[in-house]
């Protein structure tokens, strides 16, 4: 079941943010690109990218959240998460996508594309885990 | 005088969610 308040956005969204990947380079949040995470997670020895398929979009409980429900990894497991309309995924082979890609780029400056059902995000699990 | 602030620098990993799916076995 999804957490009872959504997240808040943190700042390393905001457009211009620097981020440092696993061998050190550093890019701006808005220049990284799919292998960007593969390669840092190939690096990493305790995180491991998984692929999640977005399986529904419901509204949460509140007007500026919503619950949504992925298919995570080669096991397929159901994994719900209620976050606010302009959190952005990174999905493989196009890049940040929000619910609400207008109030991203609004609040964030950070473009974006809808995320739909369907689409692959990129997500972290930990090396070991079954 | 305005002193050189430090820009903040955030892990690659932060960015990403973590989403451990629930264990099978």
């Amino acid at each position: 079941s999804a957490s009872s308040s959504p997240v808040a956005l943190p700042p390393f969204f905001m457009r211009g943010s620097i981020i440092q990947l696993a061998d050190g380079e550093l890019k701006r949040v808005e220049d990284l690109k799919t292998e960007d995470f593969i390669q840092s997670a190939e690096i990493s020895s305790e995180l491991k990218i998984d692929s999640s398929t977005v399986e529904r979009i419901d509204s949460g409980q509140s007007p500026n959240a919503v619950v949504i429900q992925f298919s995570v990894g080669e096991l397929k497991a159901q994994v719900c998460v209620e976050v606010l309309v302009e959190y952005p995924f990174f999905v493989f082979g196009q890049g940040w996508s929000s619910c609400c890609p207008d109030r991203t780029t609004q609040l964030f400056e950070l473009s974006c594309a809808k995320l739909c059902v369907g689409d692959v995000c990129v997500s972290l699990t930990l090396r070991g885990m079954r | 005088n305005v002193e050189p602030r430090s820009v903040p620098v955030f892990p690659w990993h932060s960015l990403v969610p973590f989403l451990a799916p629930t264990q099978s076995d």
